[in-house]
């Protein structure tokens, strides 16, 4: 059986926002020690998504045997929608189940709505993503990279990532123009998910498509901050923190011909 | 213009 309690529903409700656009089927894969996961790449097969919800994000969790649950994003959201954010959110299945419980419980009212929401048999590719040694690793505000992210894509398909051991530099050129905003690293002792950290052990020049980008800022509600990791000529991968675990995107470059 | 890639052919299929 699986029981997985989260103290507020709009975590678990912003991560399905989140992927929502990129993917519409995909496996929650549930376990006692890693909590639940889920990999999914989206139907062009330029971008991945790989999510770990460690026990952590849970206020209580129990997963007394490995299961997967087949689910359908465009409906769970639809079912995520009749919670509020501050509610207790539980997710409960059985052995071998065919549908997901969705509990929510309003914590000052005595109020609680159950959902069952029918889970799918669906079959996806899983790939192997192995730790590797990045070029780059930028860490910045996600405010800040979802504006330019949203920003640029009005004037290009294509956003340009360009990092230096001084700089990050993202660059548009489209019809009616060019632009670039340049970053320089800087400490905020203040706030500290204010400041720009860059390590670089070499300079990329990489080009993403500004759609997929767009996709993948959705998830800036989930975290104040951003990990880029750039590798010349492989796929970049963005990271947002979760409070336990991480929200993923794994994005493949545009390459001239 | 700069041509997409497929991300699938970076990795293996586990």
């Amino acid at each position: 059986m699986l029981e997985g309690k989260f103290d507020q529903a709009s975590l678990l409700k912003k991560i399905i926002d989140s992927i929502r656009d990129s993917v519409k089927l995909c496996n929650f894969n549930c376990s006692q020690n890693d909590g639940i996961t889920v990999q999914a790449i989206d139907d062009s097969r330029v971008l991945l998504i790989a999510l770990k919800m460690d026990p952590g994000c849970f206020q209580e969790f129990r997963c007394d045997r490995d299961m997967v649950l087949g689910l359908d994003l465009e409906s769970l959201g639809k079912i995520l929608k009749q919670g509020n954010n501050e509610d207790y959110l539980t997710l409960i299945a059985e052995d071998n189940p065919d549908s997901l419980l969705i509990v929510f419980e309003d914590k000052k009212k005595d109020r609680i709505s159950e959902f069952s929401l029918k889970l799918m048999d669906i079959d996806s590719d899983v790939l192997t993503i192995d730790d590797m040694d990045n070029d780059c690793s930028i860490t910045m505000p996600s405010a800040d990279f979802s504006k330019i992210a949203r920003d640029f894509k009005t004037m290009s398909e294509s956003l340009q990532i360009i990092v230096t051991k001084e700089s990050v530099k993202f660059k548009a050129e489209g019809q009616i123009g060019s632009g670039s905003v340049i970053f320089k690293p800087h400490t905020d002792l203040d706030n500290p998910d204010e400041s720009i950290k860059i390590d670089m052990n070499q300079p990329v020049n990489l080009t993403f498509g500004a759609k997929y980008l767009n996709d993948i800022v959705k998830a800036s509600t989930l975290s104040s901050t951003i990990t880029i990791k750039l590798t010349d000529k492989a796929p970049a991968l963005f990271e947002f923190k979760l409070p336990s675990g991480y929200l993923r995107y794994y994005l493949a470059p545009k390459f001239e011909d | 213009t700069p041509i997409q890639n497929d991300l699938v052919e970076f990795y293996t299929m586990a």
